[in-house]
């Protein structure tokens, strides 16, 4: 995608990690607001990375490792991938 | 990579479009694009969908469609704002949201292209949302989340045809010239006439239900079986139980798959079948009296219990627990009264541990599920018994 010339918001942070995570269903809505995501155990939140990386066929580590920011940085559709 | 259990496959929102032909309308076009370029690039979009299906798309250049089409930058009225090039590309709604697209303006649209972000590859999977397809995690579905990069010859994926045809069943055939759109005849066409589709949605009653070891759900009436999906019939039934199940006979009392084993026993009169997936056991059927001591002939239902694992047969107002790993397997204490089971009726048509862990009962063309922990027919809303061919036929 970068020999398209993407200029792809990469997700580099915890912060855009968990706001990405939530944007997508992995996370309850309330993280998207940076300021709650203080809120999220450990737990929960090493729970929806794995579950992303499950869904999109990564290594399932519940870490953000390298892998799993690159993934986060592809240009995507933005409907969830967890429809309730 | 550490594989889940489940296999990887397409999603199903829950909603799709009760009409097949479908109208849209592009209110708002991309800044950067000729008006007629996109208009053939989205109706190329749409043909992928329509390839596979009996769906049909009209463009509409004014008033109400069913699909809406936009392009739009940052926030835009739905709540969901655009954030400029890159990260999301496009959202679209499902159809109980009203089905309409939109594309973020601000990305750089291309189309024939391998710079920028292809038109066509971003509105067919935001077309397959607006149709009741979610993301599939089979990552060279057109419906995975991602963006793929500019495809020459795009089309879709086998788990992206499987699950519109689950929602909108095959393509029909166009018999009057007895070819399929490539041309090659197809004097023989497998698929029975639709209207024996009706069959259960005017009368949603059956003979039986049961799940095969593969874990799918089957519905057997008459001569007749349809294998269901998680929202409806699969398409292309029904089709002869004797021409899948060979050596099995229709009409059948009741039928059920013992997991242990994992064969599938089939009951009608005073005989039974067993089944190795749809290859007949040798030396089948057998009197019933033989390998279900205890048991009566002329059954009305059967299924393995998730309570216990044990095997329940029905008839008329009662019911008897077999159990194959005791002596005798089925006690003295039944036959029991059905009344046992608070809240089913006497006299069931079927009965079914469905892969979402709840038994359901069937009766009349009406259903009743099962509370395990109540030991009761299940309170919710609406209430049951509910009507089957809504719920589990699709009609």
């Amino acid at each position: 995608l970068s020999a398209s010339g993407y200029d792809a918001d990469s997700v580099t942070t915890d912060t855009q990690a968990m706001i990405y995570l939530s944007q997508y269903g992995y996370l309850s809505p309330s993280v998207k607001n940076p300021a709650m995501s203080h809120l999220m155990s450990e737990e929960s939140v090493s729970k929806a990375i794995s579950e992303f990386q499950s869904f999109v066929g990564l290594n399932i580590t519940g870490n953000l490792d390298t892998q799993t920011l690159r993934m986060m940085s592809i240009p995507r559709c933005g409907v969830k991938d967890k429809v309730g | 990579v550490a594989s889940d259990h489940r296999s990887k496959r397409y999603a199903l929102q829950g909603s799709r479009w009760r009409v097949k032909n479908l109208t849209y309308k592009i209110s708002k076009y991309p800044s950067r694009l000729r008006k007629r370029d996109v208009d053939e690039e989205i109706k190329q979009a749409f043909s992928l969908w329509s390839e596979y299906t009996d769906l049909t798309f009209t463009p509409k250049s004014s008033g109400s469609v069913h699909i809406e089409i936009r392009f739009e930058r940052g926030e835009h009225g739905d709540g969901d704002p655009f954030d400029g090039p890159g990260g999301t590309l496009a959202h679209a709604y499902f159809p109980v949201y009203g089905g309409d697209a939109h594309f973020d303006d601000s990305e750089r649209w291309t189309i024939n292209s391998f710079t920028g972000t292809n038109l066509k590859q971003v509105a067919a999977h935001e077309f397959g949302h607006s149709l009741g397809l979610s993301h599939s995690d089979v990552r060279d579905a057109l419906m995975a989340p991602f963006y793929r990069g500019y495809e020459p010859s795009l089309s879709l994926d086998s788990d992206d045809i499987e699950g519109i045809q689950a929602l909108y069943g095959r393509k029909s055939r166009n018999t009057d010239r007895d070819s399929d759109s490539a041309g090659t005849s197809n004097r023989h066409t497998t698929e029975p006439p639709s209207e024996e589709d009706a069959e259960l949605c005017t009368s949603a009653s059956v003979d039986t239900m049961f799940n095969s070891a593969d874990g799918s759900t089957f519905a057997f009436k008459g001569q007749h079986y349809w294998k269901l999906t998680e929202e409806s019939i699969a398409p292309g039934y029904p089709q002869r139980i004797s021409k899948s199940w060979p050596g099995l006979p229709g009409d059948i009392d009741a039928a059920f798959t013992y997991v242990k084993n994992g064969k599938t026993y089939f009951f009608k009169g005073s005989q039974y079948w067993r089944y190795t997936g749809k290859k007949m056991d040798p030396n089948y059927p057998k009197p019933i009296s033989e390998g279900f001591t205890g048991i009566p002939d002329n059954l009305d239902a059967a299924f393995v219990w998730s309570g216990n694992g044990k095997i329940y047969f029905f008839k008329r107002d009662k019911f008897w627990r077999f159990d194959p790993a005791q002596r005798p397997p089925v006690k003295n204490t039944y036959p029991k009264p059905i009344a046992n089971w608070e809240g089913l009726p006497n006299d069931l048509d079927a009965a079914l541990q469905y892969t979402n862990g709840f038994t359901y009962f069937f009766k009349g063309g009406q259903y009743y599920r099962f509370n395990d922990r109540a030991f009761a027919v299940d309170v919710a809303n609406p209430p049951f018994p509910r009507p089957a061919g809504y719920w589990w036929f699709g009609c």
